[in-house]
Protein backbone atom coordinates (compact mmCIF):
# COMPACT_ATOMS: atom_id res chain seq x y z
CA UNK A 1 0.00 0.00 0.00
CA UNK A 2 1.56 3.33 -1.20
CA UNK A 3 1.23 6.61 0.68
CA UNK A 4 -1.29 7.99 -0.81
CA UNK A 5 -3.82 5.47 -0.42
CA UNK A 6 -2.91 5.27 3.14
CA UNK A 7 -3.17 9.08 3.54
CA UNK A 8 -6.34 8.62 1.53
CA UNK A 9 -7.85 6.08 3.80
CA UNK A 10 -6.99 8.33 7.20
CA UNK A 11 -8.63 11.52 5.69
CA UNK A 12 -11.85 9.14 5.26
CA UNK A 13 -11.51 8.08 8.27
CA UNK A 14 -10.92 11.52 10.12
CA UNK A 15 -14.21 12.45 8.01
CA UNK A 16 -16.29 10.01 9.58
CA UNK A 17 -14.49 10.81 13.06
CA UNK A 18 -15.61 14.25 13.05
CA UNK A 19 -18.79 13.73 11.77
CA UNK A 20 -19.45 11.30 14.64
CA UNK A 21 -17.45 14.20 17.20
CA UNK A 22 -20.08 16.91 16.23
CA UNK A 23 -23.38 14.69 15.92
CA UNK A 24 -22.32 12.56 19.67
CA UNK A 25 -20.64 15.66 21.56
CA UNK A 26 -22.68 18.31 20.17
CA UNK A 27 -25.95 16.68 19.99
CA UNK A 28 -26.05 17.73 17.07
CA UNK A 29 -26.51 16.68 12.67
CA UNK A 30 -27.84 20.81 11.91
CA UNK A 31 -26.43 21.13 8.42
CA UNK A 32 -25.79 17.33 7.66
CA UNK A 33 -28.11 15.40 4.88
CA UNK A 34 -29.13 12.58 5.76
CA UNK A 35 -29.95 11.58 2.01
CA UNK A 36 -25.96 11.52 1.54
CA UNK A 37 -25.72 9.58 5.40
CA UNK A 38 -28.34 6.83 3.38
CA UNK A 39 -26.28 7.06 -0.12
CA UNK A 40 -22.96 6.13 1.95
CA UNK A 41 -24.22 3.10 3.49
CA UNK A 42 -26.05 1.63 0.61
CA UNK A 43 -22.57 2.33 -0.88
CA UNK A 44 -20.56 0.20 1.45
CA UNK A 45 -23.33 -2.40 1.48
CA UNK A 46 -22.80 -3.20 -2.05
CA UNK A 47 -18.72 -2.24 -2.32
CA UNK A 48 -18.33 -4.52 0.84
CA UNK A 49 -20.51 -7.73 -0.12
CA UNK A 50 -16.86 -9.67 0.17
CA UNK A 51 -16.42 -8.67 3.59
CA UNK A 52 -16.68 -12.06 5.23
CA UNK A 53 -15.81 -14.11 1.87
CA UNK A 54 -12.58 -12.12 -0.06
CA UNK A 55 -10.20 -11.47 2.84
CA UNK A 56 -7.75 -9.41 1.25
CA UNK A 57 -5.80 -7.60 4.54
CA UNK A 58 -6.52 -7.41 8.46
CA UNK A 59 -6.32 -3.61 7.55
CA UNK A 60 -8.85 -3.92 5.01
CA UNK A 61 -11.59 -5.66 6.88
CA UNK A 62 -11.89 -3.83 9.97
CA UNK A 63 -11.46 -0.49 7.96
CA UNK A 64 -14.39 -2.25 5.87
CA UNK A 65 -16.25 -3.23 9.16
CA UNK A 66 -15.40 1.27 10.82
CA UNK A 67 -17.03 2.21 7.55
CA UNK A 68 -20.23 0.05 7.55
CA UNK A 69 -20.46 0.41 11.54
CA UNK A 70 -20.18 4.47 11.51
CA UNK A 71 -22.26 4.80 8.82
CA UNK A 72 -25.11 2.76 10.48
CA UNK A 73 -24.68 4.69 13.86
CA UNK A 74 -24.66 8.00 11.69
CA UNK A 75 -27.82 6.87 10.22
CA UNK A 76 -29.47 5.87 13.36
CA UNK A 77 -28.44 9.28 15.61
CA UNK A 78 -30.14 11.28 12.96
CA UNK A 79 -33.16 9.11 12.47
CA UNK A 80 -33.61 7.83 15.88
CA UNK A 81 -31.62 9.49 18.62
CA UNK A 82 -34.52 11.88 20.32
CA UNK A 83 -32.10 14.58 20.75
CA UNK A 84 -30.20 14.42 17.03
CA UNK A 85 -32.82 13.76 15.15
CA UNK A 86 -34.52 17.04 16.24
CA UNK A 87 -31.38 18.66 14.63
CA UNK A 88 -31.79 17.34 11.61
CA UNK A 89 -33.28 20.48 8.96
CA UNK A 90 -35.52 18.16 6.98
CA UNK A 91 -36.57 20.99 4.34
CA UNK A 92 -33.01 22.07 3.11
CA UNK A 93 -32.67 18.29 2.63
CA UNK A 94 -34.83 17.98 -0.12
CA UNK A 95 -32.53 16.38 -3.09
CA UNK A 96 -34.38 13.46 -4.93
CA UNK A 97 -31.49 11.08 -4.28
CA UNK A 98 -33.50 8.38 -5.38
CA UNK A 99 -33.24 9.56 -8.61
CA UNK A 100 -29.30 9.07 -8.33
CA UNK A 101 -30.04 5.60 -6.75
CA UNK A 102 -31.91 4.62 -9.80
CA UNK A 103 -29.66 6.40 -12.38
CA UNK A 104 -26.14 4.94 -11.05
CA UNK A 105 -28.30 1.52 -10.82
CA UNK A 106 -29.09 1.32 -14.79
CA UNK A 107 -25.51 2.64 -15.63
CA UNK A 108 -24.11 -0.32 -13.43
CA UNK A 109 -25.85 -2.77 -15.51
CA UNK A 110 -25.19 -0.71 -18.42
CA UNK A 111 -21.19 -0.35 -18.34
CA UNK A 112 -19.46 -2.67 -15.83
CA UNK A 113 -15.91 -4.85 -16.15
CA UNK A 114 -17.77 -8.22 -15.71
CA UNK A 115 -21.72 -9.11 -15.87
CA UNK A 116 -21.93 -11.12 -12.05
CA UNK A 117 -23.85 -10.01 -9.12
CA UNK A 118 -21.13 -9.06 -6.99
CA UNK A 119 -19.29 -6.89 -9.69
CA UNK A 120 -22.44 -4.73 -10.83
CA UNK A 121 -23.07 -4.40 -7.05
CA UNK A 122 -19.08 -3.13 -6.82
CA UNK A 123 -19.68 -1.16 -9.88
CA UNK A 124 -23.11 0.20 -8.80
CA UNK A 125 -21.23 1.15 -5.24
CA UNK A 126 -18.38 3.25 -7.24
CA UNK A 127 -21.16 5.04 -9.45
CA UNK A 128 -23.11 6.28 -6.36
CA UNK A 129 -20.36 7.18 -4.42
CA UNK A 130 -18.94 9.69 -7.32
CA UNK A 131 -22.37 11.38 -6.77
CA UNK A 132 -23.19 10.73 -2.94
CA UNK A 133 -22.04 13.83 -1.75
CA UNK A 134 -24.92 15.48 -3.88
CA UNK A 135 -27.03 16.20 -1.66
CA UNK A 136 -24.58 17.16 1.07
CA UNK A 137 -23.63 20.22 -1.10
CA UNK A 138 -26.81 21.42 -2.12
CA UNK A 139 -27.92 21.09 1.47
CA UNK A 140 -24.19 23.27 2.50
CA UNK A 141 -25.42 25.96 -0.18
CA UNK A 142 -28.56 26.85 1.49
CA UNK A 143 -26.83 26.75 5.05
CA UNK A 144 -26.09 30.35 6.28
CA UNK A 145 -24.14 29.66 8.98
CA UNK A 146 -21.88 26.28 7.68
CA UNK A 147 -20.02 25.54 11.11
CA UNK A 148 -16.29 24.33 11.15
CA UNK A 149 -16.86 20.61 11.68
CA UNK A 150 -19.46 20.26 9.42
CA UNK A 151 -17.27 22.17 6.56
CA UNK A 152 -14.01 20.27 7.45
CA UNK A 153 -16.35 16.74 7.21
CA UNK A 154 -16.80 17.95 3.55
CA UNK A 155 -13.31 19.45 3.32
CA UNK A 156 -11.85 15.87 4.30
CA UNK A 157 -14.06 13.86 2.20
CA UNK A 158 -13.07 15.44 -0.55
CA UNK A 159 -9.85 15.17 -0.20
CA UNK A 160 -9.82 11.61 0.57
CA UNK A 161 -10.64 11.30 -3.05
CA UNK A 162 -8.26 13.40 -4.19
CA UNK A 163 -5.51 11.60 -2.32
CA UNK A 164 -6.91 8.09 -4.17
CA UNK A 165 -6.40 9.96 -7.68
CA UNK A 166 -2.63 10.54 -6.86
CA UNK A 167 -2.70 6.28 -5.45
CA UNK A 168 -4.36 5.21 -9.03
CA UNK A 169 -1.47 7.24 -10.60
CA UNK A 170 1.47 5.67 -8.47
CA UNK A 171 -0.15 2.29 -8.77
CA UNK A 172 -0.63 2.33 -12.98
CA UNK A 173 2.84 3.60 -13.07
CA UNK A 174 4.30 1.19 -10.23
CA UNK A 175 2.19 -2.23 -11.05
CA UNK A 176 2.08 -4.42 -13.88
CA UNK A 177 -1.30 -5.69 -13.46
CA UNK A 178 -3.30 -2.31 -13.03
CA UNK A 179 -4.11 -0.84 -16.48
CA UNK A 180 -8.16 -2.04 -16.28
CA UNK A 181 -9.24 0.90 -13.79
CA UNK A 182 -10.55 3.19 -15.92
CA UNK A 183 -14.30 2.86 -14.76
CA UNK A 184 -13.15 3.76 -11.17
CA UNK A 185 -10.45 6.21 -12.53
CA UNK A 186 -13.81 8.02 -14.05
CA UNK A 187 -15.49 8.06 -11.45
CA UNK A 188 -12.89 9.15 -8.85
CA UNK A 189 -12.08 11.90 -11.09
CA UNK A 190 -15.96 13.07 -11.16
CA UNK A 191 -16.53 12.65 -7.76
CA UNK A 192 -13.44 14.62 -6.56
CA UNK A 193 -14.87 17.44 -9.75
CA UNK A 194 -17.59 17.64 -7.40
CA UNK A 195 -15.63 19.31 -4.70
CA UNK A 196 -13.46 22.04 -6.97
CA UNK A 197 -16.25 24.76 -6.22
CA UNK A 198 -17.00 23.67 -1.98
CA UNK A 199 -12.31 23.30 -2.26
CA UNK A 200 -12.43 26.84 -3.63
CA UNK A 201 -14.73 28.83 -0.90
CA UNK A 202 -12.88 26.91 1.83
CA UNK A 203 -9.58 27.27 1.50
CA UNK A 204 -10.48 31.08 0.54
CA UNK A 205 -12.87 31.35 3.94
CA UNK A 206 -9.74 29.72 5.48
CA UNK A 207 -7.12 32.47 4.21
CA UNK A 208 -9.48 34.98 5.12
CA UNK A 209 -10.13 33.86 8.41
CA UNK A 210 -13.92 34.28 7.83
CA UNK A 211 -16.79 31.74 8.20
CA UNK A 212 -17.26 29.48 5.60
CA UNK A 213 -20.49 30.45 3.04
CA UNK A 214 -20.67 28.89 -0.23
CA UNK A 215 -22.99 31.62 -2.52
CA UNK A 216 -26.03 30.30 -3.46
CA UNK B 1 -9.94 -14.23 -11.21
CA UNK B 2 -8.43 -10.68 -11.90
CA UNK B 3 -11.31 -8.19 -12.18
CA UNK B 4 -12.70 -9.09 -9.11
CA UNK B 5 -9.62 -10.02 -6.98
CA UNK B 6 -8.36 -6.20 -7.46
CA UNK B 7 -11.21 -4.33 -5.65
CA UNK B 8 -8.69 -4.41 -2.85
CA UNK B 9 -9.22 -0.62 -2.45
CA UNK B 10 -11.73 0.74 0.18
Amino acid sequence: MNIFRFAGDMMHLLSVVVLLLKIHKMKSCAGISLKTQELYALVFICRYLDIFTGFISLYNTIMKIVFLASAFSILWYMRSHKVVRQTYDKDQDTFRHYFLILACMVLALLVHHKFTFREVMWTFSIYLEAVAILPQLVMLQRTRNIDNLTGNYVFFLGTYRGLYMLNWVYRYLTEVHYHHRWLTWISGFIQTALYADFFYYYVKSWRNNEKLQLPA
Amino acid sequence: DEIEDSHDEL
